[in-house]
């Protein structure tokens, strides 16, 4: 399974739809602070089913839904969808239904997400699944957090041991 | 359950000893299981020694030396598991010159081992000069973000222009 | 007691919200006691609001966002009672170019208006070439830290080297 | 008061004496990583009478003994002195001796520290009291140990109160 493309409306500070297409090889991302770089990295774990909104910087999950600026109203709804490659065949059997598989999760204000593969809803889990199967995940070790790199070496023993859990 | 976590210390141990020794130009680091004789219970421990050093407990490396560590160990679990993407969110802010260029060539070596697609995040002109292409994010309206192509021969003159 | 905090409330505040603008060039930015009448017991609240944005949380606020807010906190108090000496380790490591130079010019308007003897740890050329004078750290024998007097003329050729 | 000069003689990866000269205005610090730029921030808190052996990144708080490289032995005691201009006379009554006060921190291994200004053996409480009076310590605010620029702002609104406490 290959990550082919994140798609943004109304996540954070993307307002409008934004596509970010994702290569084979090095993809620099560069802009000044605060303009939404790592607004990217969170839309990217947040469509794989993240469920905490302290992993989103929130104080709620509707803290992601765009919450205006000086010229433009709030959103009441946000979408992220990641587009991938599925060509190899290799998503579990239930999801398993096309080349490409495209996963949306949607949410509305004060009324929770709902998680789409390829236009069918599906559960939350049936999505982590997808992503856990493929070795990646909304809390993939892969996935290095804004100021994070050096927590895998002051977390304790036992918790890095769940890198290894990874691995195997 | 216990055969295939010893499997994965093997061969996690064993990329990540190679991944700093070439990281930091020299040196030795190794994995240990600690504070149980069961794999599924037992914690991992990381003994790190920089070149020309004792080795030392891990907190007293300087912040380069663990981001530079934790790296390693990250793409140690990589060429063991690989994964589809890789995103790194200015892994490379404490870094210095010297370091980004060790820090670029471990990821270009990362780009031919696996079929990984990596997204990195960052405002040091040395990364930026290393990458396949290039997206700017803007926020030309205030507080609404948007994402920019840049064409990568004028990132060289770009930095943080965007 | 209540009556020193109040004061203190209210200098810091006012410092607080001007220097946040200057670094920001825009927006706002308040403190605000909480959790308790008492402001003994209370706790301390941050509202920013950076330039063209709508009011958030603080945690939503980015990497480089976060730390300036806090670096016109940690002015503001010293402007209410100046410290002899200040260290900072590394804190424009977040920083676009943009704001290294903001912070630069709030680094010398802090030195104009306070006695502080300033120590700035950097890795940064745009924060070297803007000190009075630079000690470079090498090791040169492996393991063992010396301290080197830099003269400023060559500095804008050393960066790394040292 | 004003600070000097910083000296240090086997702390951390300072094996040999090195002085670091403090004057007004900004003094830049820079060097590759791993040579020693926050072992001197932490030789400055340490010699004004911090505690915690964590506030060092140490396992124990003979860590900060030189521990040998390798080409020389590790050392078994630790030095490091602050200079200070006290010709102003603000220093508290019981160490108020003189224009100029050389504060001094000596830890010999596997027997603790000794504090002594301008010869003369003093307490832990002493040399605290001597730096909070003039707005300053191991706890300082204006100390921004590597990497905690953000900790100010995702502490807790209590801990946070604090900074006013040192306002006031
Ligand atoms: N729901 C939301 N609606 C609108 N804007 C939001 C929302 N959530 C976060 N933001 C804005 O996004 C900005 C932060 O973006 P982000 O953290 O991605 O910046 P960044 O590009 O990573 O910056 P840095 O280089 O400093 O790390 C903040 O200024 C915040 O106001
Ligand atoms: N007791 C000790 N004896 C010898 N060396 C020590 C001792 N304690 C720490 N060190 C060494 O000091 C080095 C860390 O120094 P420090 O954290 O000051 O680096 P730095 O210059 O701040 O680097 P960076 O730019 O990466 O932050 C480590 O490599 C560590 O091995
Ligand atoms: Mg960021
Ligand atoms: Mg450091």
């Amino acid at each position: 399974m290959k990550f082919e493309r994140l798609r943004l409306h109304g996540f954070k500070s993307f307002c409008d739809q934004t596509d970010l297409v994702l290569e084979p090889g090095l993809t620099g991302v560069v802009g000044p602070n605060g303009c939404g770089k790592s607004n990217l990295v969170e839309a990217m774990r947040w469509v794989m089913g993240e469920s905490s909104y302290k992993a989103m910087r929130a104080s709620g999950m509707d803290d992601v839904i765009f919450s205006g600026s000086s010229n433009r109203p709030g959103r009441n709804s946000a979408e992220v969808t990641l587009i991938l490659d599925n060509s190899d065949r290799s998503a579990p059997a239930a999801l398993n239904v096309a080349d490409t598989l495209e996963v949306t999760r949607r949410i509305e204000r004060e009324q929770g997400s709902v998680y789409r593969v390829n236009g069918r809803e599906v559960r939350a889990r049936d999505v982590q699944l997808l992503f856990a199967d493929a070795s990646t995940g909304a809390h993939s070790p892969a996935l290095v957090r804004q100021g994070q790199i050096g927590e895998l070496i002051s977390s304790k023993p036992v918790k890095r041991r769940a890198l290894l859990e990874e691995a195997a | 359950g216990r055969a295939r976590l010893n499997d994965a210390f093997d061969k996690v141990n064993a990329h990540f000893s190679d991944l700093f020794t070439t990281l930091f130009g020299g040196g030795t680091a190794e994995l240990t299981f600690v504070e149980s004789e069961d794999p599924l219970e037992a914690g991992l421990e990381i003994l790190a020694r920089p070149p020309g050093k004792k080795p030392q407990t891990l907190t007293l490396l300087s912040g380069g030396e663990q981001a530079l560590t934790a790296m390693a160990l990250i793409f140690a679990v990589f060429l063991t598991n690989p994964a589809p993407i890789c995103v790194l969110d200015e892994v490379d802010a404490p870094l210095d010159d010297a370091n980004v260029e060790r820090f670029c060539n471990l990821l270009d070596s990362m780009v031919e081992r696996t079929d990984t697609r990596f997204v990195v995040i960052t405002h040091n002109p040395i990364t930026m000069a290393r990458v396949d292409r290039l997206f700017g994010v803007t926020m030309a309206e205030r507080g609404v973000s948007q994402l920019v192509s840049i064409d990568l021969t004028t990132a060289h003159a770009v930095r943080e222009a965007v």
